[in-house]
């Protein structure tokens, strides 16, 4: 059986707020060391992959493999019910037909119990190779945001070029063109606001915004986000949480420009 | 203009 305590229900309401427009029914596979979902976008354009460590619950305890074949529209629905800091705990069978769902209010005696109705979904499931890539871009994860929304206001695609030089977001629209540099800054004081390149090879690649910016909702999981590109790859958006755990964003580039 | 690759081109099956 599951049994998974988060201390803050917080997260998951905010994981899933932050996937739930690019992917409707998903897998959460439940194993010995966490929790993991894999899915696809209906378009095949991108890719969500989400790990909460066992580390990330106190207690966890999950005995075999278990796939919660849940629909997120009605998780969000549940999870509404919840409040931020309310202690959460998702409890499962072995072979279940529903996910219960528990919120506890750390100040008062309250305790809502919900029971979702679990879907067998059938989910390819996609080897993501180790790429070694060619520019690592940590960032303010606001500072992403506001960069996707700004250029999302002229164009459909943005164009990511990593050089020596820095990084530069540039698009080109009907009515001109724009674009945002950043190069590597550190602030001691306020270490979320650092910008670090990490360079082995120069990389342009060219995306669709409205993706990143639909990424671009994780942004209060964390204050930085870590953009991976290597040429003619996906684009790696990752979002790290607490003890390891993550919330990743696989885009495909756009080709033949 | 270029258009808009496809995940499944880059990563197969495990």
């Amino acid at each position: 059986m599951l049994e998974a305590r988060l201390e803050q229900a917080n997260l998951l309401k905010k994981v899933v707020d932050a996937i739930k427009d690019l992917v409707q029914d998903c897998n959460f596979d439940c194993n010995d060391s966490g929790i993991a979902l894999q899915a696809m976008d209906n378009s095949h354009v991108a890719l969500v992959s989400m790990m909460l460590k066992s580390e990330s619950f106190s207690p966890f305890r999950c005995d075999r493999n278990i796939a919660l074949g849940i629909n997120l529209t009605s998780l969000t629905k549940v999870l509404r019910a919840a409040q931020n800091e309310d202690i959460l705990t998702l409890k499962a069978e072995d072979a279940p037909d529903v996910v219960n769902l528990v919120f506890e209010s750390a100040e008062s005696d309250r305790i809502s119990e919900y029971d979702i109705k679990l879907m067998d979904i059938d989910q390819e499931h996609l080897g993501i190779p180790e790429t070694e890539y060619a520019a690592t871009i940590s960032m303010p994860s606001a500072e992403f945001q506001r960069i996707c929304r700004d250029l999302m206001a002229l164009s459909e695609s943005v164009s990511i070029e990593c050089s020596k030089e820095g990084v530069k977001f540039a698009c080109q629209g009907d009515i001109g063109s724009g674009s945002v540099t950043l190069r590597s800054h550190t602030n001691v004081d306020k270490p979320e606001m650092n910008v670090e390149i990490d360079l082995t090879e120069p990389v342009s690649l060219t995306f669709s915004l409205k993706y990143l910016v639909g990424f671009c909702k994780a942004s209060s999981l964390s204050g930085q986000v870590k953009l991976c590109l290597s040429n003619e790859v996906p684009l790696l958006v990752e979002y790290a949480l607490a003890n390891n755990s993550y919330l990743r964003f696989y885009l495909a580039p756009k080709i033949g420009d | 203009t270029a258009s808009q690759g496809s995940i499944t081109s880059f990563f197969g099956a495990p």
